[in-house]
């Protein structure tokens, strides 16, 4: 049975998206079979895979509202043992059209339940806020992986995600729990870095992944070719950053 | 009368919260009177001015659900001529609470109203979605600052970004207009920079902002000590670019 894990983190720009592509991509390249979903209607997760929005297809949107599989709407991509679940932007007005409905928190549980067994990771890529499309998210989840930017502002909405988390864990889906916070954009030479990296070290404890991801602008780039990191440039801080942290859940996988 | 600014673009991150402070903050220093209204359950923009989460106290919440002017819930800021609508997180459920009932895109355009002719500016900082609450704000502006870091994804939302407003503008407020889009993050050094900022130059020509932002540690430092960045380094390369981006507006706004 794969397991799933939510990318979450109602703050804007923290690194969700660039973190479900490479770590994806990284365990993929481990010849983990690996499925990524697209849960943000904004669909920067399935361009940055290389599928453009153009082409007519079905997406997640579909899939949720059928209650059909995930894998009726899967695509292929560069990498062997990666597949998407593609976006779409009629996900924005998912939240409207459930509303009344019996168990539109259990939507995408239900969709992914058929899938689960042919793959060993399937991450949840989400939008910025903590509308249904994210506890749909969390209630599919095993765990939940939060990319967390060393600044002020992404310190600020932990607690309140943490706060939604416990409400999720103890209403909607008791067995989720926090796989870890994962710092990106980390800039060793600021002060503002450093700081907030030892306040969260001290405050989360083991549940802060060892691996940090640094501010490279290849990251940046990668997308816009519509590749991971490392497939754009492995040589790159940042692939390194994404493999070694792929690495990291693996040995922390077989421990069990 | 003053003029409404929404300060809006659903990718996360790319500085709406920065530039609603610190361009309001600007104005305000150069005796404008200044009113900023944070629509965003996030309250980054409430927490960036100095006014933690912890007081109880009215909010644009109850404004908008009693009907009542913004008015009812004014705060004062360190800076003498703005003042701030702050946010509280039960704007969250604001989407769900309002499903069905009439003109519920207004409610941020008639809670404004009676407060419009006390001031010279009013920005709405914007979560990070195309929802009901930016949808408010786009109803009750009378045009919109969009934010854009140079890269890929920010560009991405672009074109989605201006399909709403384009409808927003046939269905829901015909006056609004593009106030102009703002390059921020600016990191000069970078090919990915230069490439995005010639893109969106020849793209929006002359609706783009001469001011660019630069990236500035300082700017990301300045709300853990809640203070926009003219009181917390005013000689830092940010400072300088929103006192120039202030004055930019200024000049557009004398020539009508
Ligand atoms: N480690 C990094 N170094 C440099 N740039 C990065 C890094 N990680 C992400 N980026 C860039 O920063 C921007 C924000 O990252 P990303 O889009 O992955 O965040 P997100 O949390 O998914 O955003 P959203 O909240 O809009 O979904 C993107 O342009 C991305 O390319
Ligand atoms: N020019 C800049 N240079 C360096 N850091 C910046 C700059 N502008 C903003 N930041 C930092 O980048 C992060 C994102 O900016 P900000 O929170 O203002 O964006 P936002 O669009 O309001 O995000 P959200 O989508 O979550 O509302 C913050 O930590 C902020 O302090
Ligand atoms: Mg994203
Ligand atoms: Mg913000």
């Amino acid at each position: 049975m794969g397991r799933v894990i939510a990318v979450a983190n109602q703050k804007g720009g923290v690194g969700k998206t660039t973190t479900s592509i490479n770590l994806a991509a990284s365990l993929a390249a481990a010849e983990r079979d690996v499925l990524v979903i697209d849960a943000d209607p904004q669909g920067n997760l399935t361009s940055g895979l290389g599928r453009k929005k153009a082409e007519p297809r079905r997406s997640l949107y579909e899939a949720l509202t059928e209650r059909a599989s995930v894998e009726s709407a899967l695509l292929t991509t560069d990498i062997e043992h990666l597949r998407l679940v593609p976006s779409d932007r009629n996900l924005i007005g998912l939240e409207i059209e459930l509303v009344g409905e019996e168990r539109r928190e259990y939507r995408l549980r239900e969709s992914l339940e058929p899938a689960r067994q042919g793959y060993e990771f399937l991450f949840i890529d989400c939008p910025p806020s903590l509308g249904l499309l994210t506890v749909n998210a969390l209630c599919a989840a095993d765990t939940v992986l939060v990319p967390l930017q060393c600044e002020y502002f992404a310190m600020e909405g932990l607690s309140e995600l943490m706060a939604t988390l416990k409400r999720i864990k103890r209403t909607l889906n008791p067995a989720i729990d926090v796989e870890g916070v994962l710092l990106t954009m980390v800039d060793e030479r600021t002060n503002l870095s450093q700081q907030v990296m030892s306040e969260i070290r001290e405050h989360f404890r083991d549940r802060v992944f060892q691996t940090t991801i640094p501010r490279s602008v290849r990251l940046a780039e990668a997308p816009s070719f519509g590749k991971p990191i490392l497939l754009y440039d492995i040589k790159s801080r940042g692939a390194q950053a994404y493999l070694e942290l792929a690495r990291e859940i693996m040995i922390h996988e077989e421990k069990g």
